[in-house]
């Protein structure tokens, strides 16, 4: 047994757990927040045999996309009148972050 | 060291925790959703020594029921005009879905 | 790869997050409770290197402080009259409570 911790954009949630009980999964959603971004992402947590890994985490890919977020920097970063003003910069921000970890024990009561 | 994640029902939550309090445990809620039902439930983390799992397994088992949850389908499954009334189809929802993590580390600082 | 997962109290979780940053790491929060105390906390999820576990147990150790928490019990305690007029108790609660789990398989997508 493993579990597959996804921490996904808000945007492919309902895409990504539709795929998941498509495919026979369970799935359990967590809200979260991202550290660097601040903003609100969603944590997935995918309890499955360790056979269906590579299909889950290619599921989870297929689901999610990277996108670019605008972000207006909070502080001022040059010396000059023109730094004061701060435009936004893209910050890429990947599909998924996927972590799989062993199950010692698994049970359903 | 182990880590125990539970996710339970609502209903069930706040006899688990005082009944994981008398047996002299600790432990971290955080809210969660059914992937399927979309309904809120807990994920109850609980950092336990190993030899304690058992015990901690049936404190679970002992104070998580499972239910049968009445569910209106969203879809109208058939073609006649009667099947376009979804009537309320009952699911049931287990008690609860338990893994247990081995712990590399665990700190208190 | 190893998955870091540390419950902080909320006041401390503003400065992990940036000296987590600062040392290059990223990082996911999730809202929690307490289940003594029944007040919000954080559970923060971090993924590094195997190497760097110390090094962020560390940041996390100087980051998170402990404190007394005053607390009026629910309950009275006694059984004269005095009891029934419940003083508020110091309960301590730790800077962090930190599992370290190995994560068999690490994928950004
Ligand atoms: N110090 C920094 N300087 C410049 N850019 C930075 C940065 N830290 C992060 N970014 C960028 O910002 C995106 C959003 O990061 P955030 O921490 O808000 O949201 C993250 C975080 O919630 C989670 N995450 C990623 N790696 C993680 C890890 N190793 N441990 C725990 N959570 C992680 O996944 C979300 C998306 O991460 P992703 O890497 O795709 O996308 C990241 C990355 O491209
Ligand atoms: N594709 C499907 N078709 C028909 N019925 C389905 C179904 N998927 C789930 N169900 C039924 O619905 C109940 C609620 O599922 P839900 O995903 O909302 O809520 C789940 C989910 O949050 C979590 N969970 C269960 N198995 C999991 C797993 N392997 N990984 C992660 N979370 C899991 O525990 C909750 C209760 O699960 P439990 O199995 O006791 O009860 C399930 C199950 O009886
Ligand atoms: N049965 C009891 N009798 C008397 N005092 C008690 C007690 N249970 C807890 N305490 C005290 O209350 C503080 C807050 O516990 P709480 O459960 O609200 O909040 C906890 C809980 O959310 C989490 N935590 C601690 N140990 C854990 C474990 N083994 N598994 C899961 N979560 C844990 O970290 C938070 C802080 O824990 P910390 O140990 O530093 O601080 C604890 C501890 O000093």
């Amino acid at each position: 047994m493993k579990l597959v911790i996804a921490v996904v954009q808000d945007q492919d949630v309902h895409r990504l757990i539709e795929r998941l009980l498509d495919g026979g999964f369970s799935a359990t959603k967590l809200a979260s927040t991202g550290g660097f971004l601040k903003e609100g992402n969603t944590t997935v947590l995918v309890g499955i045999e360790e056979e269906k890994v590579d299909q889950v985490v290619q599921l989870v890919r297929d689901s999610c996309q990277s996108r670019k977020q605008l972000v207006t920097p909070m502080a001022a970063v040059g010396t000059s009148l023109n730094s004061f003003i701060p435009r936004p910069i893209e910050v890429p921000v990947g599909g998924a972050t996927i972590f799989v970890l062993d199950v010692d024990r698994f049970e359903k009561v």
